[in-house]
């Protein structure tokens, strides 16, 4: 089973 | 003042079904050179970013920028009735509290006037960056379609492997497996049914059904599909307009 990984892993918060 | 014209209601009633069901509150920002919004999902998993050019649109006017906060269940429901090939022009002051949409049918003398209580909407906007993705694909969006439905039906999970000429869809489900091979193909007499690849590194991703199911409601928009993969990313799924673009980024899952 793989883990869903969250867009704030990758991008920054502006 | 915005005064946003567009020449048929059918394209900003596909634009909002393409991802009314992924994300709720949208924060619109118009500006001199058109519309754009960003939206993430509830689970933080699948951002939405929209722009649309001036070009769309048969008339444009704003004159300073103006952000419309809007819940796309009661735009869409407001969007339902006007018909298909009314104008549609939004209307909106300078410090708006509603927008007004204002369908017209030139033919039979039919104005509809409609105004939206507008939101605060308080949402991240995340910065995107420019990257060098993996694999990038090109296809029609109606194959992409139904390669997600089809696969969706077995699992949860998706998986997305891409070498130098092959492009491989599988799903690993409870009730069975499946999977669908694609190879780039190149349709002279009719190019928006061929398969383009451009591949600099092999990629083997992973993404959740459901929200490849999201993402292919923006097919309305398009008979086609970009696709642009990285190891190091998340995927870039691009409905393009006749001026600007629908696009989806997705986060990719990974072995823990």
């Amino acid at each position: 089973n793989k883990d869903q990984t969250k867009l704030v892993q990758y991008y920054v918060k502006t | 003042m915005l005064e946003a014209k567009f020449a048929e209601a059918s394209l900003f009633k596909r634009i909002i079904d393409g991802f009314k069901d992924c994300v709720s509150l949208v924060n619109f920002q118009c500006k001199e050179d058109g519309i754009i919004a960003q939206a993430v999902d509830d689970s933080r998993v699948l951002l939405v970013s929209l722009e649309i050019g001036v070009e769309a649109f048969q008339e444009y006017r704003c004159d300073h920028p103006v952000t419309l906060g809007m819940d796309l269940g009661s735009l869409s429901k407001i969007l339902r009735c006007g018909n298909n090939s009314d104008t549609l022009t939004l209307i909106a002051d300078d410090k708006p509290d509603s927008i007004l949409l204002l369908f017209e049918d030139t033919q039979r003398e039919r104005i509809a006037e409609y105004s939206l209580k507008l939101m605060d909407i308080d949402a991240d906007f995340l910065k995107i960056e420019d990257l060098q993705y993996d694999t990038t694909l090109m296809m029609p969006s109606t194959e992409f379609s139904k390669v997600v439905k089809d696969l969706s039906q077995l699992t949860d999970s998706i998986n997305i492997m891409v070498t130098k000429e092959t492009i491989k869809f599988v799903a690993e489900g409870e009730i069975g497996t499946g999977s669908v091979i694609l190879k780039p193909v190149m349709d002279m007499e009719k190019p928006a049914e061929s398969i383009k690849l451009e591949m600099d590194q092999p990629v083997d991703l992973t993404f959740g059904a459901k929200y490849l199911l999201d993402i292919v409601k923006g097919s309305a928009l398009s008979d086609r599909i970009g696709i642009r993969l990285s190891s190091e990313a998340p995927a870039l799924f691009q409905f393009d307009l006749s001026s600007g673009f629908l696009q989806f980024f997705l986060a990719p899952k990974f072995n823990d």
